[in-house]
């Protein structure tokens, strides 16, 4: 199977519904530092379950757009000082095709309470059947090992033996 | 559980060595590098580790903590493309993970996505280096947008411009 | 103790915020990014911690987490600089710094280390980008002579080649 | 003052004795991956007296050149298989000119002990003077904040506040 292409809403850096895509058997990203292409491979990486703490975020709502200043020097927390309401929700979608010419639609949503709502093909899903779909595609998170994060690369030759253990056990 | 970890562990340790080499040949060293597994004890490797070697073309033995930053990157790109091939995951998605690499180092970890990719083996990278990117089928560019404070991507197909 | 600590201190937070301007201010945004330190506790400092913020230019404030790979770096490199011109010392060696940033950054980096160089600040930059490389008064190449097994130096003065 | 040329006799990657330099006010080193780049630093950090463990290295005696093959699979330990006896000594010098036009030559040397001997313009100090007169010219191993190895600048960026404060506290 293959991503074909990501829908997102109001994630990280991306404000709004914006469609990214589509993606071929080799597409590099590219673009300016601080631009959003982190951002883009952690919306790949959270729609397909990877928790919060790996996409440097401390909780799910910190994945959410959020346009307006915090902590700046004297200024307060009034919400009110954007200059728009910032969104609640936030969501991104994953375009898949199988191997037999299947389309699956992968949504993952951040409701307001700051939770995580799993849908496939339109239809609300548990997280065990969501995760259980993308195991059959050998898309296995629990493994990782086909996302490498910026700087974790050269982390992987000099990792201990007993951690390479773990690595090929999971995928075993 | 025991049958299953030996089988990965065989099917990776007979993959490693040629997926090295093909990273690492080059006209002057057209055999490449070796890279290769051991157990650290042979009885029941669940309880020990398994220890990862990669020799670059014509330097000596050592150990992994010695290879520079760019013989690393190298040597974990081939880990993880032999670990790959176990468990074939769709695709990979790899950020920034030419920073440490030379030139040609760049240009032989694109030639390889280049030949390795297909319709079930899929690469989303992000890089900073032309001589990575400009190898790709297409491009996602991302920009940030000042006046709404948002990232944008545009999309470019490369495969309609001849090289 | 304390008041070498508080002139410290002090002269690091005045002096961080021009730098960090000086490395991040182009022609969009002449006027570059925000830098300052805070002290966590205002009464004792020493048992306390100092936190670092850094705003590139038209960006909201987040925490030093959210900011990305390049973005860290650039702030990075102005801590440095800011706490050197404390109690400078003679010279710097920094290794591969530029990996994570961008064409456009790495010509800030450069620019920067050109102009403050001299001869009680003297820079020994090792890079793999030409873009800063090519900015330095004298080249140090290294090579590996296969054949003795063993890294070889060769010294360029570029100053002698007119840009 | 300001660092003018090191002189490296059978460290790490540099066999036998060679010099390096001069070094200007800005100059860059080149090189492809593995050529000896990162090798060079630490030999500029190693006759300042930084520490082994900061060098990649467990102890001293792996800073020697050292040519030969090591666990080879096969092949054994016989230090007689490389093709010349391997050096078991080697140093770093390096020639440092003072504000007011002095010529300081500091040397450090991994003797065949694996101990380390301190010399300035040609007579053995102690490790203290060494460091001592290092601290004269502004030089604070203990700080290092002039020194950034490969892979750490962005560290120094999100270090905790405690370890900002000790940094800033050992240069006050
Ligand atoms: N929830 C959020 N809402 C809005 N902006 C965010 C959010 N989280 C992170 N950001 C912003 O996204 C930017 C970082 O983007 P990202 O890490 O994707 O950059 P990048 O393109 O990978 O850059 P680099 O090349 O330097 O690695 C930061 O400037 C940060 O402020
Ligand atoms: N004691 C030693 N004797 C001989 N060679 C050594 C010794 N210690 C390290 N080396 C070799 O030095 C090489 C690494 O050099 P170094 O880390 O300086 O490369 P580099 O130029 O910084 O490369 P990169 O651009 O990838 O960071 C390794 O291949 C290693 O085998
Ligand atoms: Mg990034
Ligand atoms: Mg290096």
């Amino acid at each position: 199977g293959r991503l074909v292409e990501l829908e997102v809403e109001n994630f990280k850096s991306y404000k709004g519904r914006q469609k990214i895509g589509p993606f071929k058997s080799f597409t590099s990203v590219i673009g300016p530092n601080g631009a959003g292409k982190s951002n883009l491979m952690d919306a790949i990486s959270f729609v397909l379950g990877v928790k919060s703490a790996q996409l440097r975020s401390a909780q799910l709502k910190e994945l959410i757009y959020s346009g307006r200043t915090r902590h700046q020097p004297g200024e307060g927390e009034n919400p009110g000082d954007g200059d728009e309401r910032l969104p609640r929700r936030g969501y991104v979608a994953a375009l898949y095709i199988t191997d037999d010419g299947k389309v699956l639609r992968f949504m993952r949503t951040i409701t307001s309470s700051g939770s995580s709502e799993y849908k496939i093909n339109g239809k609300t899903v548990t997280h065990t059947e969501y995760n259980g779909l993308l195991e059959k595609q050998n898309i296995l998170i629990k493994a990782r090992n086909f996302l490498v994060f910026q700087g974790d690369v050269e982390a992987v030759a000099s990792q201990s033996a007993r951690d390479l253990t773990l690595m090929i056990e999971q995928i075993s | 559980r025991y049958d299953l970890f030996h089988r990965a562990y065989h099917h990776i340790s007979d993959k490693i060595d040629q997926i090295y080499k093909d990273l690492t040949k080059s006209a002057t060293f057209p055999l490449g590098g070796t890279a290769y597994l051991s157990l650290e004890n042979n009885e029941d490797p669940y309880l020990h580790g398994i220890k990862y070697h990669a020799m670059p073309p014509m330097k000596r033995f050592r150990d992994m903590e010695q290879l520079s930053g760019g013989e690393k990157t190298v040597a974990a790109l081939a880990l993880l493309f032999a670990i790959h091939s176990f468990h074939p995951s769709p695709f990979f998605v790899l950020d920034e993970v030419d920073a440490a690499l030379d030139n040609t180092n760049v240009a032989k970890v694109a030639n390889y996505i280049r030949e390795n990719c297909g319709d079930n083996f899929q690469f989303i990278v992000i890089s900073l280096k032309q001589s990575l990117y400009e190898k790709a089928q297409s491009l996602v560019g991302i920009y940030r947008e000042q006046s709404i404070n948002s990232s944008q991507t545009l999309t470019i197909d490369l495969e309609q411009y001849p090289e």
